[in-house]
């Protein structure tokens, strides 16, 4: 049941 | 040259055991003021950052930043090899192709030397910065675990919401569903199992349940569990040392 978020985009790469 | 000394190997075990089932290959980077890790798991839904700070130790020396490439699976075996109550030093020169682990048993005058081959894994480094969430939970990291398991027998995802007085965990699958209510309070005999609860918003979020049950394997870290919300931001699960921390950063699941 409902559709799974990734991380990407919510962190910078450094 | 780094020498990094517990004064008790089942402290650095309970940190690997806390995170080794959902990342495999993550670069320790070693400074002058501690360890740091970090490594998403394969599906980018999970970041794990790890820091320990020199408190943590019994001795600590890092003349020279340096990066130690390991992999959980073969630093398992190594550390299954050590005794819990056994002193545990990690060593390293400044370009290391290995890292050396020495358990020693003082008692009985035990010294048990392993070496860990050291692998170039390339990961990306991400900047954490301080996001603004909705709620703080602290709570016991038992009940938390408890809470967790539980509800994932129901369904692969957990939803949890947080109203002013009120933490409501849910999960509702094929076999029937589950709910456990809690209510913030303090303990003054036992503080460790008080419920303290800051909300500036009310949050109503979903978690896949495989990695809320990866998260719960760092309840041995610590008897508290931080958990903060937002419905703008990844959920940050965090178990606290004696100095740094265990940070797991979970995206959340929408409804369809």
């Amino acid at each position: 049941s409902g559709v799974q978020v990734r991380l990407d985009g919510f962190f910078q790469k450094v | 040259m780094l020498e990094a000394k517990f004064e008790e190997a089942s402290l650095f075990k309970k940190i690997i055991d806390g995170f080794k089932d959902c990342v495999q290959l993550v670069n320790f980077q070693c400074k002058e003021d501690g360890i740091i890790a970090q490594a998403v798991d394969d599906s980018r839904v999970l970041l794990v950052s790890l820091e320990i700070g020199i408190e943590a130790f019994q001795e600590y020396r890092c003349d020279h930043p340096v990066t130690l490439g390991i992999d959980l699976n073969s630093l398992s075996k190594v550390l299954r090899c050590g005794n819990n109550s056994d002193t545990l030093t990690l060593i390293a020169d400044d370009t290391p192709d290995s890292v050396l682990l020495l358990f020693e048993d003082t008692k009985k005058d035990r010294i048990a030397e392993y070496s860990l081959k050291l692998m170039d894994i390339d990961a990306d480094f991400l900047k954490i910065e301080e996001l603004a969430y909705d709620t703080t939970l602290l709570m016991p990291s038992s009940e938390f675990t408890k809470i967790v398991r539980d509800l994932s027998q129901f369904s692969d995802s957990l939803n949890i919401m947080i109203t002013k007085e009120t933490i409501k965990f849910v999960a509702d699958g094929d076999i029937g569903s589950g709910s456990v209510i809690l209510k913030p309070f303090v303990n003054m005999d036992k503080p460790e199992e008080s419920i303290k609860l800051e909300m500036d918003q009310p949050v109503d979020l979903t978690f896949g349940s495989k990695y809320l049950q990866d998260i719960v394997k760092g309840s041995a870290l610590s008897e508290k569990v931080g958990v903060r919300l937002s419905s703008e931001a990844p959920a940050l699960f965090q178990f606290d040392l004696k100095s740094g921390y265990l940070q797991f950063f979970l995206a959340p699941k929408f409804n369809d």
